[in-house]
């Protein structure tokens, strides 16, 4: 994903529950879009990085080096969504759970 | 309806029975019942910001036929609900055969052209009672039962009347039941694993019976160490070596912050830095053993 901007951002993932062995009893979805977040939360921060309050101080503070050790700021979900799941539980019923936040629907500086 | 069989503390529930068999089609009559329904939920359910029944779990629960006192009895076994779903409603769902003679066509008259002929029954259908039995008399488990093996099951039977009714053939339209109920454990970390993880990766040895066959049959070794208390609540490790003494229990100074076995994991110091030896003596026995000396001296200035 070299064409993927440096700064933090949402990036594309589909899982596949086969992939991490969980198909057995998975029924549907038998994939998902759940995206994930990367790329670098650097001063200074621009708006589409949704920095928190919280962020942009330790952005600062880290720019200016009085404190020594801070890190930048994390890039990682903001708001997520749910998924709703049909499998078998360990008595061969079918159950249907709806997940919270399986999948990244924006990034952020935190 | 029917008053709650799981107490109180299950939160209400309101026990709807439905005759599902009427809207059956001849082609899903054929098909799993209980699945092809929990298909329709999910369908109905996997829109964003859907919850099924207000709540995020849908369970069904198949029954198992077994003759009682020369009754049939339908039993349910629901053991596995878990501690954290609270129940908010459930249904009931069987299919019933038409007792009643077929439906007989009124014919068209030629007069009647504007009135639409209809299908007139011929008579009504069969009376059914569904009925919960227990051992106790206790209102609140009414229905529940416990199995040989612990298990949580639910009877019921349909009774229709009759003085014979006979042995049900066994048919893929036995009843089942869904329970709708808000799973609170959700929203914990890592819930997903909890019930959809079924192996543990780092677990030496067999794995368990429906474990996925794909993963490795190989016997694995456990390289990490035994899990202690803060690595479980995502706590960094050592913390607690924190000294009693600290001013402000809540303020974690930085010296405190990486003990144990991180020293371990340092790298190795380079030979500029093997020179000041002596320094690093004199930090081992003072309270900054990890804070950077240069800097703390930097600081000293400003």
């Amino acid at each position: 994903q070299w064409a993927e901007p440096r700064v933090c951002s949402r990036r594309y993932l589909k899982v596949d529950f086969a992939d991490i062995g969980w198909n057995e009893w998975i029924i549907l979805p038998k994939s998902f879009d759940a995206y994930y977040c990367a790329g670098v939360c650097e001063f200074p921060m621009p708006k589409i990085v949704r920095p928190s309050n919280h962020a942009t101080i330790q952005s600062i503070v880290r720019a200016v080096g009085i404190v020594p050790g801070i890190p930048e700021p994390c890039c990682v979900p903001d708001k997520m969504n749910s998924l709703g799941v049909l499998f078998l539980d360990e008595n061969r019923n079918v159950v249907l759970k709806v997940y919270p936040n399986m999948s990244v629907e924006t990034c952020a500086c935190r | 309806a029917h008053t709650s069989p799981f107490g109180p503390s299950r939160g209400s529930c309101h026990l709807a029975t439905t005759q599902s068999s009427h809207a059956i089609t001849g082609a899903t009559r054929q098909a799993d019942m209980v699945a092809a329904h929990m298909l329709r939920l999910y369908e109905k359910y996997s829109r964003r910001g859907a919850r099924p029944g207000g709540g995020n779990t849908v369970r069904s629960f198949r029954a198992r036929l077994e003759m009682v006192d020369q009754k049939a009895v339908y039993f349910f076994n629901l053991t596995s609900m878990q501690d954290s779903e609270m129940i908010l409603s459930a249904t009931f769902h069987f299919y019933s055969e038409p007792r009643w003679p077929r439906a007989r066509e009124v014919p068209c008259k030629q007069w009647a052209k504007n009135v639409s002929c209809r299908l007139l029954p011929a008579g009504l259908p069969t009376h059914q009672q569904l009925l919960f039995r227990s051992l106790s008399q206790n209102t609140a488990t009414q229905g529940l039962l416990r199995g040989a093996d612990g298990e949580l099951l639910l009877s019921a039977q349909l009774d229709s009347g009759e003085k014979a009714p006979g042995v049900p053939s066994p048919s893929p339209h036995a009843p089942y039941i869904l329970i709708y109920a808000d799973d609170l454990a959700i929203s914990e970390p890592n819930s997903v694993a909890v019930t959809l993880q079924r192996y543990d990766p780092f677990q030496a040895g067999d794995p368990e019976p429906g474990a996925a066959p794909n993963s490795s049959a190989d016997p694995r070794v456990r390289r990490a160490t035994q899990a202690t208390g803060p690595l479980q609540a995502n706590e960094l490790p050592g913390l607690d070596e924190r000294p009693a003494h600290a001013p402000h229990a809540q303020h974690y100074h930085k010296h405190e912050l990486w003990p144990g076995p991180f020293r371990t994991l340092k790298p190795r110091p380079g030979r500029k830095d093997r020179r000041k030896k002596g320094q690093d003596v004199f930090m081992a026995s003072s309270r900054v053993l990890d804070f950077d000396e240069k800097t703390m001296q930097k600081a000293r200035r400003k």
